[in-house]
């Protein structure tokens, strides 16, 4: 299924921006 | 307490997104972290049109919010 296949690419980039987002708070040395 | 971290940590989010203070995100605002965020131009594109959930082109907080719960969530599933 192609939808369900853009479904799971769109998480893994939603996944991908929160998790920057969040190591950019936190602040790396 | 747990919910209101959440909260919190979104509503920051939010902010370092739309720097102008709009109340809202643009498809620019989201752009303009490429550079500060390790993600491309592309991603970021797929990011903003992922959180737009009615595809207005705006995006207000509550979608951001709806989208970082999902994110959590499929955080704890996986």
């Amino acid at each position: 299924d192609p939808n369900m296949k853009g479904a799971a690419a769109n998480e893994g980039v939603l996944a991908n921006f929160f998790n920057s987002l969040l190591s950019k708070k936190t602040g790396s040395p | 307490t747990g919910q209101l971290t959440m909260l919190e940590k979104t509503h920051e989010f939010f902010q370092i997104c739309d720097v102008e203070d709009k109340g809202f995100i643009t498809r620019r605002d989201m752009q303009r972290l490429h550079g500060e965020l390790p993600l491309s131009a592309d991603e970021l594109e797929n990011v903003f049109d992922t959180l737009d959930a009615d595809g207005n082109g705006f995006l207000t907080l509550e979608e951001f919010t709806t989208g970082f719960s999902e994110f959590l969530f499929g955080q704890k599933i996986s």
